[in-house]
């Protein structure tokens, strides 16, 4: 989830 | 992780490196915004909350600790260093960014993905970071000439978006369910705001002259 809401970027 | 995302990430590093190079080199901060370097130091703390829970990847945390660290390194070296703090254009960096402060904070309490304490304040970090670069923007048009590594470190923030923008547009086509509304269009905003500068940028590069902003 965290990478489809682009959470995972800095 | 995309090449436009690592570029992106790598061209931040760089500026923030090429800003605590000056600093460090030159004991000089003059044409530096400190405001701005207190609002992006506020944008950090604020979107890597969780650091400590969200375990992503062991890139994602330590450039978010490097980011957290050099930030407020400078602002450290601007406020509490004898010798750096004597050159700050104490005068030139009236911007009022508490007010980009508040409008962030209302902004990110009106429009958010969720109404948790940690996405508001990914989002409150999301659109300061976007009107953060004013104070130095701002700065710049006031001291007229640009020394070059100010305009670099202005000239890397700027790309360090655009990639993030391309980044972006490859997520949304390689990944059905990808949305980053927010972020995307903050850093449209963001990245217009650069816009001109790269115009003068460019300029000065083309003719070799100083970098000259209109008053």
């Amino acid at each position: 989830l965290l990478a489809l809401l682009g959470k995972d970027e800095l | 992780m995309n090449i436009f995302r690592f570029a992106g990430d790598m061209t931040h590093l760089i500026s923030i490196l090429v800003l605590l190079l000056k600093i460090y080199a030159t004991k000089s901060c003059s044409g530096i915004s400190r405001k701005t370097q207190e609002l992006y130091a506020l944008v950090f703390l604020a979107r890597y909350v969780d650091i400590f829970t969200e375990f992503i990847s062991v890139y994602n945390t330590i450039m978010k600790i490097v980011f957290i660290a050099s930030t407020l390194a400078i602002v450290w070296c601007m406020r509490g260093h004898r010798v750096v703090r004597r050159s700050y254009d104490k005068e030139l960096d009236t911007f009022r960014h508490y007010f980009l402060i508040a409008a962030s904070l209302v902004l990110a309490l009106l429009v958010h993905e969720k109404f948790t304490f940690q996405e508001i304040l990914w989002a409150f970090s999301i659109y300061l970071e976007a009107v953060a670069i004013l104070p130095q923007l701002v700065l710049l048009q006031r001291s007229g000439n640009v020394d070059n590594l100010t305009g670099q470190y202005v000239f890397f923030l700027g790309a360090y978006r655009g990639l993030y923008i391309l980044n972006w547009i490859y997520r949304y086509f390689t990944e059905p369910h990808f949305s980053r509304w927010i972020a995307c269009v903050s850093g449209l905003v963001q990245t217009a705001l650069y816009a001109d500068f790269f115009y003068y940028y460019f300029l000065s590069w083309k003719n070799n002259a100083k970098l000259k902003l209109p008053a």
